[in-house]
């Protein structure tokens, strides 16, 4: 594992605290899109079915339960605890993400390294990956103001992107024969819808005023 | 194989 890849991790990891902080300290989710939250449950849930077939290394397992539980106590937590619910902008968030579910498994049952039923779930949730935050960058434009915590939450999600881009151009030239168009592609994409965010946060960070993004 | 070896990423 290299720095870039461990770094990526730990983003990742931060922003889900982040979000969890928001939830169960704060108990409101303002600002949070549920139907992100609940393309992030699916992605993990048919991407890391491999725990029961495959065995990496104890922080690869023990980091898949981690994003798996997380996920889906994020779920339960937004759509159950009445707190917490009360505090969901259901009228704002209304993106209709399971139109993103069919394509994406269309398109991983067309476009894939290996047709086997582990492998097109595995391709299907690297592809819905890239299009789930899409709920989520919608709702924090439609939402006027952003507060801290879901602007470093989406922050974070797009450096733990952007670091698993130099994960893999570090493993290009440092590991043998390690080409894999589908998880580059679907990577870069992910990472490209981050960018019109990333511009607004900065400049909000450098003029330290609060983060707005135009409508 | 070289899938094996994306599957060990998160």
């Amino acid at each position: 594992m290299n720095i870039f890849r461990l770094a990526g991790d730990m983003t990742h990891l931060a922003s889900v605290l982040v979000l969890l902080l928001k939830i169960h300290t704060i108990k409101s989710c303002a600002g949070v899109s549920l139907k992100t939250q609940e393309l992030y449950a699916i992605v993990f849930a048919t991407r890391y079915l491999d725990i029961f077939t495959s065995f990496y290394s104890i922080y690869n397992t023990l980091m898949k339960l981690v994003f798996l539980g997380s996920s889906f106590s994020i779920v339960l937590y937004m759509k159950y605890h009445k707190t917490v619910h009360r505090s969901y902008d259901r009228e704002q968030d209304t993106f209709r993400h399971w139109f993103l579910v069919l394509p994406c498994l269309l398109l991983a049952l067309l476009i894939h390294e290996k047709f086997t039923f582990l492998e097109v779930l595995w391709t299907f949730s690297l592809y819905l990956e890239a299009v789930a935050i899409l709920p989520q960058l919608v709702l924090l434009q439609r939402t006027r103001n952003i507060d801290n915590l879901t602007g470093q939450y989406v922050f974070l999600l797009g450096g733990y992107r952007g670091l698993y881009i130099l994960n893999w151009i570090y493993r290009y030239f440092t590991e043998p024969h390690f080409v894999h168009w589908i998880t580059w592609i679907s990577g870069l994409v992910q990472t490209l819808l981050y960018a019109d965010f990333f511009f607004y946060y900065s400049q909000s960070w450098k003029n330290n005023k609060k983060l707005q993004l135009p409508a | 194989p070289p899938q094996q070896r994306m599957h060990d990423e998160l």
